[in-house]
């Protein structure tokens, strides 16, 4: 891998989004990833519909939590996601509005990402940003900075949280994850965190995931 | 060994004080090993997650414990401080057998260089304490309101007002055992989701689905050229 890298200089990604009061997190990974994964092989990047998910996904649980795995799969049945502003984000279950015609988007399948925290920074840098999840332990209260919580507190067996890796690098000596979240650019450092890379803090290695556009 | 259905196996359950009594009476005695009378520590709160597989369970705390530095009456400068140390456990119990896999203690109390507005600092002494500075109040008042302006809240009474206030204030003390525990450079303290008890945040933002196993996908090839 190189040394660093950052998706968001080469405008690989969207802005940072609100998930609201909803346990949508997986969605917002997903198509965060999509967005990546589409740009990467079309040059455009769309802004992707999250509403889109959390109605029709009936694998996955809304606002309860979903799966980034099953949504994939929704995805690809449903024959690919619509664009923000084709479907806007309402932060709780509608029916399912979904249409056809408007899709501008579609993946042919997807993928499960190495634990080696190495080889998923070769990946990262390479083949796009990389949905992950994480065990959300003091991220109620972070503001800035590299967190790497002492791991008994941060165990890779209570992962609840999904959220987007977007670059890699180090900050005086300190390697960190660069990590695009779902609350709104008024949380963390403009809606992004910083995770110690190296270590599996938090069980940042445990569920990477892609989707893959031909 | 049979292994129970995965449902049943893979959730982590938060216990209730009764239930963390056993392993957390191992894992004080695990940490007491080899001290003296005097100088063993005691088990202040504790609170734990347990996840269960086949026959076994795997615990997960967070205690607290007081230790007193000095157990000699004769020669200690009264009053003697207590020390307070902020642990992680992991105890394996098997077939009514525990194990202890990992312990990580610290002394709760550590330098914080956070520059901005709502720094921290003036509530570090609230660690090693056991109640709380007279000028407490006053203070997390003050940054409470700070808070309200900033983020826009509003809230239906006064009784809600109060119970947030008081939320904000225990959110804080544990934001700053989070910041004491923290190996990076992370700082952490006031933010938008401060008034929320760790409930409410866990059931409103986060996602529980996410610890089932997700279906298995081709694993991806590797990145190999330069």
């Amino acid at each position: 891998a190189p040394p660093e890298w950052d998706w968001r200089k080469k405008g690989a990604v969207t802005k940072v989004k609100d998930q609201g009061m909803c346990g949508s997190c997986w969605a917002f990974s997903v198509t965060g990833n999509v967005e990546g994964q589409w740009f990467l092989k079309e040059g455009t990047l769309l802004s992707l519909s999250e509403q889109e998910l959390l109605d029709c996904d009936k694998m996955d649980k809304a606002c309860l939590g979903g799966l980034p795995s099953s949504a994939y799969m929704a995805i690809k049945s449903l024959g690919g996601l619509e664009t923000e502003d084709d479907y806007k984000y309402l932060g709780h279950m509608e029916a399912c509005n979904f249409s056809e015609e408007k899709v501008k988007v579609y993946i042919n399948d997807s993928v499960d990402l190495s634990q080696n925290e190495q080889k998923l920074a070769a990946w990262l840098a390479k083949k796009g940003p990389i949905s992950v999840a994480i065990n959300a332990f003091g991220m109620q209260f972070y503001r800035h900075g590299i967190a790497r919580p002492l791991r008994p507190l941060c165990s890779p067996w209570f992962i609840d949280h999904a959220v987007l890796i977007v670059g890699y690098g180090n900050r005086s000596d300190i390697p960190f994850w660069a990590i695009k979240n779902s609350w709104g650019t008024d949380w963390g450092e403009e809606g992004y965190y910083y995770l110690h890379r190296g270590s599996g803090a938090c069980g940042v290695n445990t569920m990477a995931t892609s989707a893959v556009v031909n | 060994r049979p292994v129970k259905p995965r449902a049943a196996d893979s959730e982590a359950w938060e216990l209730a004080p009764l239930e963390l009594l056993e392993p957390a009476r191992f894992a004080l005695e695990m940490y007491n090993r080899g001290r003296a009378a005097g100088k063993r520590a005691m088990l202040g709160a504790v609170r734990g997650r347990v996840r269960r597989a086949g026959e076994g369970s795997l615990y997960s705390l967070e205690a607290t414990l007081e230790e007193t530095p000095c157990n000699d009456p004769t020669v200690c400068q009264l009053p003697v401080s207590k020390k307070t140390l902020l642990c992680s456990f992991e105890i394996l119990d098997e077939l009514g057998k525990h194990i202890l896999l990992r312990r990580d203690c610290g002394p709760v109390d550590t330098k914080v260089t956070d520059n901005r507005n709502w720094t921290l600092n003036s509530f570090l002494p609230l660690l090693n304490k056991d109640s709380f500075p007279q000028d407490f109040s006053v203070k997390m008042t003050s940054v409470f309101k700070e808070f309200v302006t900033t983020y826009n809240r509003t809230y239906d009474s006064k009784e809600e007002t109060q119970w947030r206030l008081t939320v904000f204030a225990r959110n804080m003390v544990r934001a700053q055992k989070i910041q004491a525990l923290d190996r990076g450079t992370a700082q952490y303290g006031v933010t938008k989701f401060s008034d929320l008890t760790e409930e409410e945040f866990h059931t409103i933002y986060l996602n529980p689905l996410l610890r089932e196993k997700h279906s298995k996908m081709h694993p991806a090839t590797s990145v190999n050229d330069p």
